[in-house]
């Protein structure tokens, strides 16, 4: 079980790795490695991030976007090693600013090959990306709906909420 | 396997039958606040599996069946059906398509059934097992699912890499 | 000191009636109160959201967006019993929609008659309704710098990044 | 009483004199992510007495000077000033003008002045106390303190209460 997981981290670790650097720029690297090497079962893993000419730090002194960032590199590592038949992202990009959010989408759409995505946002660049809109809105107090939108006529979504 | 529908009714704000079709890559789900949208989320979840309340924004599991409006009263039961393309034959049964449904009564009694027939949860959770999709895989991304990482709350990062090998 | 806290407990309980049914709609009504009334001093706060015609409810069972305008509620509350003379929002509209993010400009624009405001966002919609924008950038790697910039030349911000 | 302006040297990202004026009613901070928008708050939280490093991001306080990049060396000191515009006398001096800073030196050593004379911190917090403005106050809401209130850890809710009565 020890191997198995060894094997494992090591293969996500590299891919952790090219992901980050996709996701942050040409530059930027990363690390991840077990906090206790002796008990690899029971030790936390660590997070390290090295943006390019900055001092490589914890997850904890990066900025809001850059740890989201950072997180969603370790999903797709574990993507990579072992693939889910889809995925789903509620609100993700909120913290993304719009050059990171275009990365985001990018990313799935890559990723969208072989797995399938379902991604709730309110952001406008997200909803321009995605192959299909399904609006959710309560015609009806308390009540929800589904329709399919149009992403030029979601701005009506808005009136029939009320 | 590819995520072909989803069916909810009676599921929290989900009083009228509603019926979700999943085609292509990529899926977006827009509209305003207290819409509905993580409620699909959480619907999605609760039909793989998901036992904990947390998980499911609730106090208590009887929180998930539609609790009224001055217009409508509270539903007596709770629906989910999720159902998968399996031409890849990627779940470990003969059927091309595998629907999964899971059922709970205002009574407390619940039901889960796969392509109609009754089954038990752990029946769900196998059918699964190798494909990383469990209602608590890394799968299901929800936001607190990027901050469990950040947070790393018990070892999450760990169990993470431990579902995956 | 019970007698003042109480006082001022009442009087933002009030407040946070009217706030919050301004931020969400005619109808919505919500309640504040003392878990434990004998001990007022020592007792958790409780906060109650009731939406137009839906049941009442905790906290823990409103929507994301529904959460923070809630909290934003009470913020302003506080300010209605004791004003302070500057306030700082950092991304706090990331998880409210279009119609939400256009309350929470408005609900700013009416209390900066009496207090400043600081608002960090990635928001268009936040960005077109403060008076002045000052942008933060890294033209050098790692060394961050500030300038005023005109809402419509933001996007000329992120080539400067790179 | 107003904010009139802030000046950010060796604070964090802050290598190079920074001066941000805050004339306006609403004054709106953009800008793309890592830049050093939160920098800025966190610089506001710590000129006014912020003494928990949790509450400004770092592991240790020498964590907040600038610790230098690839072409720029660390630097020795980091200083934060913050200036208000005091014609309505809400603050007890009789000054129009008051600037408060804050300095610390990678030697450990720290300064506090007001109006350029020395003083020490709980004067700076005894100048405050009335406003409302503390740097544990909800005058400064970071995303944060929306998520305290919602969370009401270790009754925060409560807490702010007590501190506007
Ligand atoms: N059992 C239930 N019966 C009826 N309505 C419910 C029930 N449980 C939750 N709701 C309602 O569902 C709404 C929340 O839905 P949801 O969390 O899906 O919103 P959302 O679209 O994700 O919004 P946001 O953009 O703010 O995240 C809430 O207003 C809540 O009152
Ligand atoms: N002591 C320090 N010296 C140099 N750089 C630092 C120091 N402390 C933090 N930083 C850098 O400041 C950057 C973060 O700044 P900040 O948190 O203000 O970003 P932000 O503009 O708020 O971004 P976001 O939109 O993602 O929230 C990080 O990249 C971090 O590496
Ligand atoms: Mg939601
Ligand atoms: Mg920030």
């Amino acid at each position: 079980a020890t191997t198995r997981f060894l094997t494992a981290f090591e293969e996500i670790r590299e891919h952790f790795k090219t992901v980050f650097t996709t996701l942050f720029k040409e530059g930027d690297t990363c690390d991840l490695f077990l906090e206790e090497e002796d008990r690899p079962l029971d030790s936390k893993i660590k997070i390290v991030a090295k943006p390019k000419g900055k001092r490589p730090k914890s997850l904890s002194q990066l900025s809001g976007g850059e740890k989201t960032l950072t997180a969603i590199a370790l999903l797709f590592s574990l993507y990579l090693y072992k693939p889910a038949p889809f995925c789903i992202f509620d609100e993700v990009d909120a913290p993304l600013d719009d050059a990171n959010i275009s990365k985001f989408n990018n990313i799935i759409r890559e990723f969208s090959k072989n797995s399938q995505f379902i991604v709730v946002t309110h952001n406008k660049a997200t909803m321009a990306a995605v192959d299909v809109l399904y609006g959710v809105f309560m015609q009806e107090l308390g009540v929800s709906e589904v329709a399919q939108v149009d992403f030029r006529n979601y701005e009506n979504l808005h009136t029939v909420d009320r | 396997m590819r995520l072909s529908s989803i069916y909810i009714k009676g599921f929290k704000s989900f009083y009228k039958e509603t019926n979700i079709n999943f085609n292509e890559r990529v899926t977006g789900v827009v509209g305003p606040n207290g819409s509905g949208k993580s409620n699909i989320v959480d619907a999605i979840r609760w039909v793989l599996g998901e036992q904990k309340t947390t998980e499911l924004r609730l106090d208590s599991m009887s929180d998930l069946l539609f609790n009224g409006t001055s217009k409508r009263k509270k539903s007596s039961m709770a629906q989910v059906t999720l159902t998968f393309d399996n031409t890849k034959n990627l779940l470990p049964t003969e059927y091309n398509t595998v629907a999964i449904s899971r059922v709970l009564y205002r009574s407390g009694e619940s039901e889960y059934r796969i392509n109609d027939v009754a089954c038990r949860l752990k029946d769900v959770r196998s059918l699964f097992i190798d494909t990383g999709i469990g209602s608590d895989s890394y799968a299901i991304i929800a936001l607190n699912m990027v901050e469990d990482i950040l947070a790393d709350n018990n070892g999450s990062r760990r169990m993470m890499v431990e579902q995956a090998s």
